[in-house]
């Protein structure tokens, strides 16, 4: 199993609408400074179903939605896509590829949707549990925060390890 | 559930011994079970008796242990920024291989590293790229050119961010020129 | 001790806005003088009257704000790792010119700045070596070309750490490798 | 004024004594990840009667002295000193230079000196002051805190800007 595309589209600076295709191996994303890079990897954080404001990098829900440039109206809607290719069956269900999404309107709830379809945030949990991208596994290590994984507390580490257990 | 933790935890801490070798040659690195704080009983009246250290409120935490070549057994505290770094990305990538997820995205976690570990780094990463996905965000030279693909990002004077992608031929990987994405 | 203060304000906002000019070409800086939290008057029966904004337990404090060139007013928690660097970088370098320091010890401040933001740090640096003395650990090669004089410090398999230094003449920088100090 | 001259013996990874001479201008300090390039900015800290475990990286106090390697004893004596230039006379007294030393003996207290005279911490911190060198106005920014002055709260920055009316 591996990330096989990631649409974003009215997520934070991605105002037009982004996708990008992956393949297995080593992707490395570059760009000057301020130009969208780490957005990417908080669009995944919050395709995830994330909701820590510090993962995030945002103080309010609504800051993941395109505020504006000096060119450009803010977005009254965010959504984020991303689609696991599922060729080894890791999840079940035989389908060759699964998608997870999470929608936000202005002024209006979250939504999330599981192969297109609107289901709980719970559900959205377990199905990335089953697929091996737990909370605790730390697949997605954030900006200035590679040492997290150290400064820990010891029975934090220990969870750690239980998710891998 | 303790049984499988046990197998887990040695199989982790092999792996973290392992990487730590690559990240830290001539260093060491190991995990220790260190017993809970200890809970101090109290009695009826209030005096804490000694406290029994075996039988904390919870299971055992994981202490990590990593000392670079030639240095004392160090606090991880005592660590330099890059020799964090390098520890850090040797307790996660020792857990991968107990367990790998789909994908990892590795934001700037070279940013702190000499250009030797930088090699290093990325020998660790070309070594279990059959193991997961690896996306890594970098400005680092030599981790661009370790890409099977490369993604620039980019921002007009709009504020908007857009994307284009450039497959990099393995045997192309010299002249790659990052400005030119 | 206000009014030295409001001058100083003063001269420390034009000095802000003029390094951010160097930072962040094209976008905008500025200091603002905002009101302490309203302190909540409680009368006496603990009821909270409407906060009155002005009178806030203490002076006024400073706001800081950035805005990269074609993008809106940033709360400064909406930078990127690079711009909050330069953005921090900027309002030092604003109380530097309104009060030097003898000297500045920068230790790795251009780590998370890609090539041309390390070209723009490094042209502030060069301007106002005048006003200060400038001691910067650093990893990046083209911050070691900036060098009046380069220390290697060294770590044989000891633990014990060493200095060695050279003067590198002006001219002499192209040729500079930095596994050669 | 500007520094001139720094020594430190048995600092933290400095067992040996070590000097180093600068001069006005930029001054790059190199060197591999781990080898001791922080260890001298904290060498300066101490010396400017700094007491903050965040600041030097120390948990302890002892943690500054040498604490042994694969070949090494550890050292039981720690001696930090920085000595500026005062040709420009902003230091007054009539003296070229100025020293500020820090020491410290294993299981005994703190030594502070100013031009190798014993004085009170007190003594040490005004005169740093007087030099331009006072705590608020940041003259030492540490590895990975450079946000720092950012994310302080406006009464702080306010504080800075007193610091250099
Ligand atoms: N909701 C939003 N709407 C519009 N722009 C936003 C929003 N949130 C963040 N941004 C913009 O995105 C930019 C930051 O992007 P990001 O943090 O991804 O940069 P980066 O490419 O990682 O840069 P660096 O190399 O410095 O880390 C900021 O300049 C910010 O103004
Ligand atoms: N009291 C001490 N006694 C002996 N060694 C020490 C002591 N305190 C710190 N060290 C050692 O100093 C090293 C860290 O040095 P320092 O943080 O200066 O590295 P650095 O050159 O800044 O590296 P980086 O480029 O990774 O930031 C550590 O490996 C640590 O073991
Ligand atoms: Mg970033
Ligand atoms: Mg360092």
């Amino acid at each position: 199993m591996h990330l096989k595309t990631l649409r974003l589209r009215g997520f934070k600076s991605f105002a037009e609408p982004v996708e990008l295709h992956f393949e297995p191996g080593v992707s490395v994303i570059v760009g000057p400074n301020g130009s969208g890079k780490s957005n990417v990897a908080d669009g995944l954080q919050w395709a995830m179903a994330s909701l820590s404001p510090t993962e995030l990098r945002t103080q309010v829900a609504a800051d993941v939605l395109f505020g504006g440039s000096v060119r450009r109206q803010a977005s009254g809607f965010a959504e984020v896509e991303m689609v696991l290719d599922n060729e080894d069956g890791r999840f079940g269900s035989g389908r060759p590829e699964v998608s997870v999404m999470r929608r936000l309107r202005r002024d209006a709830d979250t939504e999330y949707l599981l192969n297109r379809v609107p289901v709980r945030r719970l559900d959205v949990q377990e199905a990335l549990a089953d697929a091996g991208l737990g909370r605790e596994l730390h697949a997605i290590v954030s900006q200035g925060r590679v040492d997290e994984i150290l400064l820990s507390r010891p029975d934090d580490r220990r969870g750690f390890i239980e998710e891998a257990a | 559930i303790t049984e499988r933790f046990d197998a887990t935890f040695v199989e982790v801490e092999r792996n973290f011994a392992q990487v730590i070798d690559t990240l830290f040659p001539g260093g060491r690195g190991r995990l220790r079970l260190v017993e809970p704080p200890a809970a101090v009983l109290v009695d009826d009246d209030g005096v804490a008796d000694e406290p029994t250290p075996a039988i904390g409120p919870g299971e055992p935490g994981v202490e990590l242990e990593v000392s670079p070549a030639g240095k004392q057994i160090t606090r991880l505290a005592m660590l330099s920024g890059g020799e964090k770094a390098l520890a850090a990305i040797a307790f996660l990538f020792a857990i991968m291989l107990a367990r790998p997820c789909p994908f990892y995205v590795l934001d700037e976690v070279d940013a702190a590293l000499d250009d030797t570990n930088v090699e290093r780094f990325l020998s660790l990463v070309d070594r279990y790229r059959e193991h997961a996905q690896f996306i890594v965000i970098t400005h680092q030279k030599r981790t661009m050119e370790a890409a099977d693909v490369l993604y620039g990002v980019t921002m007009a004077n709009d504020g908007i961010s857009k994307v284009v992608s450039r497959r990099l031929p393995r045997d192309r990987r010299e002249a790659f020129d990052p400005a030119v994405v």
